[in-house]
């Protein structure tokens, strides 16, 4: 039966056009997962590598593609667990990086803590060497729009209470 | 949101979540996925979870340990998912979609949304969907 591998690129609302892009990404990343647990790699580093994969697929709410606060700024979160030791590590409020996954998982590794939010998360990445980018590369025109939308006073209610997830 | 669970050959179990949050959220706002048991968790002795989703909800419920003590109680990956998706539904109106796997390799991909887009790798087989009740596979 072993070894698995299940991903997913998020539930709610998907716009028309990105039916066949989110599709195809979740089966790049499943396939991606799947060659890590069969080449002897552990289910760690396939969940890590699988998320890293769709967090740079512009397709998705997280990473590069992320949605838009009410400041038009971007603020990920991101978490990570492994079922031997249950140790885990996660960030919240992070800016500027590609892969919060990433970071997420050397919270676990090391520190002694399981969480780190905001500016302390970011004093982290840097301690680590983990390379801050623009913000600007984290926005999609997409996600630009999404949010321009959700301004107007007459906003499409369904959409921006599908919007309400994450 | 994007997310994914593992068992690998060792029979060790992982969960990872990410996201960019919620569309216009307030500025500090923090959902689900980095709140451990929320946007997942990852036990060997029982199954790991991924979420997606409307976080708050999914908050209120802890819908992983949710899914997770039903599976304890000797539910499928697939009946712990429902059931605890309904009960998000019925007690806090809220929509959203797991990824969940058990020890031995059984996996389930449910949502209470109109889609998901998932994907699972198991037994040289991909299978994978996007709407209510789509489960294509092709050869991995």
């Amino acid at each position: 039966m072993l070894p698995v591998v299940v991903v997913h690129g998020g539930a709610g609302y998907v716009a028309k056009q990105q039916f066949e892009a989110s599709t195809a990404g979740v089966r790049e990343a499943a396939r991606k997962g799947y060659a890590i647990l069969k080449s002897g790699g552990s289910a760690l580093d396939a969940v890590v590598e699988t998320v890293a994969i769709l967090e740079n697929n512009p397709t998705y709410n997280a990473g590069r593609g992320s949605v838009l606060n009410a400041k038009g700024e971007v603020e990920m979160d991101a978490l990570v667990m492994e079922g031997r030791t249950l140790a885990c590590g996660a960030v919240s409020a992070v800016r500027r990086l590609a892969n919060p996954i990433h970071l997420a998982r050397l919270v676990m590794e090391k520190t002694s803590h399981v969480y780190l939010t905001a500016e302390g998360a970011s004093k982290f990445a840097r301690a680590m060497g983990i390379p801050e980018v623009p913000e600007e590369s984290l926005i999609t025109d997409y996600a630009r729009k999404c949010w321009k939308d959700n301004q107007r006073p007459d906003a499409n209610p369904v959409q921006y209470q599908i919007g309400k997830m994450g | 949101t994007v997310g994914a669970v593992a068992v690998d050959v060792q029979g060790n179990l992982a969960c990872a979540t990410s996201t960019g949050g919620m569309l216009n959220k307030m500025e500090g706002r923090v959902g689900d996925t980095p709140c451990i048991g929320c946007g997942g968790y990852a036990d060997n002795k029982t199954g790991a979870v991924s979420t997606t989703g409307h976080g708050e909800a999914i908050m209120k419920i802890t819908l992983p340990r949710l899914i997770l003590f039903y599976m304890e109680q000797g539910k499928s990956p697939e009946e712990a998912s429902d059931m605890a998706l309904a009960y998000m539904m019925e007690r806090v109106s809220g929509l959203g979609g797991v990824v969940v796997v058990d020890p031995k390799g059984t996996w389930a991909a449910r949502f209470n949304t109109k889609y998901m887009a998932w994907a699972a790798a198991h037994q040289e087989q991909l299978h994978y969907g996007f709407s209510l009740g789509e489960d294509f596979t092709e050869p991995l």
